[in-house]
């Protein structure tokens, strides 16, 4: 699974989600990379969120809306509510994966509770960066 | 000053640091810094954010090193389904595709679906109907293949179990 979250210079957010799925997937299978608020979801009042990692906990939970509603309706940071659905939520309902998430303020957040995560980021002005693990 | 900011992933795993080599560290990190390039390069000129994330989902379904497009997992049968989506954060506008096969950017697919803007999800033979329409690019399954897939597949195959693309040993029942 591949995806990407974008903060553009007229404050506009967007989410982009792209996968195989899992490998040897009988029944055509779907996981939560075209399902929009599980795998993928971008709204400029609070955030975009791309997921990755076993698709049905992420559809089961509804990943990428949950971080978002908690943005919404509990006031919280982008970094907290995405701890709070990656790192506990997920993990208490067996989930394993990680969120790319960026807000309107350019706050980037990279949370996983897998070994790794593949992953990239930059800032107008910055170097690009990259990392795998922890 | 006006501000932009991307981040992208490749997918996430239990695959360990001791099962990577140097090299293929190194050429997963060309492979997200030129992503991460290709959506940079449209924010930086004032683009949107719906085609800097295109642009770089895009570069990443190119590079056979993740599970999107070329270097996409098999499933069962040995072929390709893929899924994608894309979400606009000032319109709400969205579009997703599942189950297709054939399409070279599945995400360029969800982006026509987005932009055509009478559905949200489109999946299988009518999915693959839409990207002839909308001229989007249509390759054979040889396209997808590439040698480390077929080998998670086979191994995969013979515990009859499914497997998240970036795992050394570990299976899903």
């Amino acid at each position: 699974t591949v995806g990407a979250v974008a903060l553009d210079m007229d404050g506009n957010l967007a989410a982009a989600t792209s996968t195989g799925g899992l490998v040897n997937k009988q029944y055509s299978r779907l996981g939560d990379s075209a399902v929009i608020g599980a795998g993928t979801y971008a709204d400029n009042d609070t955030c975009a969120i791309s997921c990755t990692g076993y698709g049905e906990y992420f559809l089961r939970n509804v990943v990428a809306f949950d971080i978002a509603a908690r943005m919404d309706y509990g006031a919280k940071s982008l970094e907290k509510s995405a701890q709070e659905v990656v790192m506990k939520k997920l993990v208490e309902r067996g989930g394993e994966g990680g969120i790319i998430g960026l807000d309107g303020e350019g706050n980037i957040a990279l949370v996983f509770n897998s070994a790794g995560m593949y992953r990239a980021w930059v800032k107008s002005g910055g170097e690009i960066q990259t990392a795998i693990f922890e | 000053m006006k501000q932009f900011a991307l981040a992208i992933h490749g997918g996430a795993g239990t695959l360990l640091p001791e099962e990577i080599t140097p090299e293929k560290q190194q050429a997963i990190d060309e492979g997200l810094r030129a992503a991460v390039s290709a959506g940079e390069a449209i924010l930086k000129n004032g683009g949107n954010a719906v085609e800097a994330v295109k642009m770089a989902v895009i570069s990443l379904e190119n590079c056979p090193l993740f599970n999107a497009g070329k270097g996409a997992v098999l499933d069962h049968e040995g072929s390709f389904e893929l899924e994608a989506s894309i979400m606009c954060g000032e319109t709400g506008e969205a579009g997703a595709v599942a189950g297709v096969r054939n399409v070279k950017n599945p995400v360029a697919l969800a982006e026509e679906v987005l932009k055509d803007g009478r559905f949200v999800m489109l999946h299988g033979e009518g999915a693959k109907d839409f990207a002839t329409e909308k001229g989007l690019e249509l390759v054979e399954d040889e396209y997808f293949l590439t040698a480390g897939r077929q080998k998670q597949w086979e191994a995969a195959r013979e515990t009859g179990e499914m497997l998240v693309d970036h795992d050394g040993e570990r299976k899903f029942g």
